[in-house]
């Protein structure tokens, strides 16, 4: 079972995750009683990428319309900038007594930190970058709901013309999602969705055509319109199921076992 | 914009890392 939910975030994460953990166990065997060599550099390499990413956050927060994003996203920040300062404060500490123990134990919360507050920041960063797609299957889901005024040729010439683009850039959009995800299962449920999406949509067209023909003619109105509605439901029910699992991540699946 | 800060990320994750691995070689020694 993968612990990142995204390949993006997965790459970032991991490798740090492993060490920061291979820290904390020797840390928890008291089997890290050496001398410390001057951390002063590698700290302060930290403290400049801190910075850097503190800076773009804030940008990113003020440039973004997404209220919980800028909710979620100040509190990362701020837990990655106090880290680094128990960095700075561990290697100060250091200098002066390098068996520090206290010191030590900074290195460590400090560590702790910056990867708790750069997994608590991506994981914001990531759901606010979800809710965008959410936004894109919500259109679509609004053109679904109004298939039944459309009753002339014309107003489906119209509707499929405003419907193209949108579906377009929901298939794209949920396509690079799914490419994204670490979870297998997910993945695979919007790869069906979205399959049924797309083939659904010419039985779309071609139900609303038998309707509105069916109209014109005044002969078998209900069944098209069934049918129809029928097709519409399906499409949307499948729609729905797209933004539910793009809403999931492992824990979530960790908690229905 | 988003994608910077996805890399100043990734650079933060290297640099911390990088530190942690310094801190753990002396702790191995």
């Amino acid at each position: 079972m993968p612990v990142f939910h995204t390949k993006t975030i997965e790459s970032i994460l991991e490798p740090v995750a492993v060490q920061v953990s291979k820290l904390v166990i020797l840390h928890e065997e008291a089997e890290d009683g050496n001398a410390m060599p001057d951390l002063c550099r590698p700290i302060q390499v930290v403290k400049l990428a801190v910075d850097n990413l503190v800076k773009v956050g804030y940008e990113t927060i003020n440039f973004s319309d997404d209220q919980i994003l800028k909710q979620d996203m100040p509190p990362a920040l701020r837990r990655v900038e106090e880290s680094s300062i128990l960095l700075l404060q561990a290697s100060d500490m250091l200098r002066a007594d390098p068996y520090s123990a206290p010191a030590r134990k900074k290195l460590i919360e400090g560590s702790r930190g910056i990867l708790q507050g750069t997994s608590a920041l991506l994981l914001a960063f990531d759901e606010s970058e979800v809710r965008k797609i959410i936004r894109v299957c919500k259109n679509v889901l609004e053109y679904l709901a109004i298939t039944e005024v459309v009753d002339r040729m014309e107003d489906l010439v119209t509707y499929v013309k405003n419907l193209s683009p949108v579906l377009t850039r929901m298939t794209k959009e949920v396509d690079t999602r799914e490419k994204e995800l670490t979870h297998q299962v997910h993945r695979e449920m919007l790869i069906r969705s979205l399959e049924q999406v797309k083939n659904l949509t010419p039985v779309l067209i071609s139900g609303i055509k038998i309707y509105i023909t069916a109209k014109q003619t005044n002969q078998g109105v209900q069944d098209a319109q069934t049918n129809r509605d029928y097709v519409v439901r399906k499409m949307s029910d499948e729609i729905h199921e797209i933004i539910r699992v793009l809403q999931l991540t492992t824990y979530d699946e960790e908690e229905w076992d | 914009d988003a994608h910077d800060m996805v890399k100043q990320a990734r650079q933060l994750a290297q640099a911390t890392s990088m530190l942690v691995n310094t801190i753990r070689g002396q702790a191995e020694d």
